[in-house]
């Protein structure tokens, strides 16, 4: 079958797992590469190359604590205009349905908290979005965060597992991960006008989220008895299970 | 048991000093994403080395080769009861994973560990 795609013969051997999920993360047909440049790319080309060599074996000392982990970037860019000296930027994160042989490990969200813009220097945090009618407190925004390694000074990293798992992970149908990308002038900045233009919410924020695979321990998992007698005197771990 | 019936099946010719190279054994073998035509979704890496197990399987299946139970009664079954049924193949034994980092259709750049890639040992089964 000369000149068709190779994923699209493989395609006729749907029963293949492993054909499934590379279908499943394949972009369509032969498109081009879509356009990663800058940051993201950069920050995935080093974390790739931390945990394994340039073969693609995985380092035994890899510190990734994953088997996967999905670099997402924001979908909208909507500017606020100003409120007091605080310039806001909303970033949305589209969430794919979680399946079921990953399960999230970690979130973290890495920005730009150092921002020059218009010539004006402005320092940044990020906050979750959260309706006005609703009260939730979220941790101080630098708190539990710290400049990736793998990133500029410019650039710090702010763990989200939390609030994801919480508020979102479970929730069933299209998640979008709401965030607020907030920026005042840094001290002695005149405050100007300020636009975003030319600053796309790519390259202030993106979402980093980390996976484990599940599929061996699901493997693992003994049939249930079938008789209750002898579920009752077996281990209660299999209680356990059950209910969940 | 096996062992008393060893020495009434006849070797094939390569055991009495034939070509090695015919033997179940693991090749080295390197593919590019290009050349799967996956390279316009993978980033890293570039180049893939799956192996490949090739060779005859021996009658007597040794030690090493990490044989099933199976794989020696089937041999025996083949030589001395009905050749209709097929000696064991030489299939891979132990494989290890593979990294890799790739771009999916929304964008995202994902790294993933994907399970038993490459192959790094072979047996006759």
């Amino acid at each position: 079958k000369a000149g068709k795609p190779s994923l699209a013969l493989l395609a006729e051997a749907p029963t293949l797992p492993l054909i499934w999920e590379l279908l499943e993360e394949a972009p369509v047909k032969q498109q081009r590469k879509p356009h990663v440049l800058g940051h993201p790319l950069r920050y995935m080309l080093e974390l790739y190359q931390r945990s394994a060599d340039t073969h693609g074996h995985p380092r035994e000392n890899r510190t990734i604590g994953a088997t996967m982990v999905r670099l997402v970037r924001p979908l909208l860019n909507i500017a606020r205009p100003l409120r007091g000296p605080w310039h806001m930027q909303t970033l949305d994160f589209p969430l794919r349905s979680s399946r079921v042989a990953y399960q999230l490990v970690r979130a973290t969200v890495v920005y730009r908290h150092q921002l020059h813009l218009n010539h004006l220097h402005l320092s940044c945090h990020v906050e979750p979005w959260v309706q006005k009618s609703q009260t939730y407190s979220f941790l101080p925004s630098r708190r539990g965060s710290s400049k990736p390694s793998m990133l500029s000074e410019t650039w710090t990293e702010m763990d989200i597992t939390q609030h994801i798992q919480q508020r979102l992970w479970n929730h069933k149908g299209r998640r979008i991960l709401r965030l607020n990308f907030m920026c005042q002038p840094q001290k002695g900045s005149k405050v100007l006008e300020l636009r975003w233009h030319g600053t796309s919410s790519l390259d202030t924020a993106f979402l980093v989220l980390y996976f484990n695979d599940t599929h061996k321990s699901v493997r693992n998992i003994k049939v249930l008895p079938r008789d209750p007698k002898e579920f009752m005197n077996n281990d209660s771990s299999l209680l356990l299970r059950r209910t969940r | 048991q096996a062992g008393s019936m060893r020495s009434e099946v006849p070797l094939p010719s390569w055991e009495h000093g034939g070509p090695e190279s015919t033997q179940c054994s693991l090749h080295p073998f390197q593919v590019s994403f290009h050349q799967l035509g996956w390279d316009h979704w993978i980033i890293a890496p570039h180049l893939y080395t799956p192996n490949y197990c090739k060779g005859t399987c021996p009658r007597v299946l040794r030690y090493g080769l990490n044989s099933p139970n199976h794989a020696i009664i089937q041999n025996l079954v083949n030589e001395l009861v009905d050749q209709s049924v097929p000696q064991p193949s030489c299939v891979p034994y132990k494989y290890v994973p593979i990294s890799i980092l790739l771009v999916d259709a929304n964008g995202s750049i994902l790294y993933k560990e994907y399970e038993d890639m490459i192959a790094q040992s072979c047996t006759c089964r």
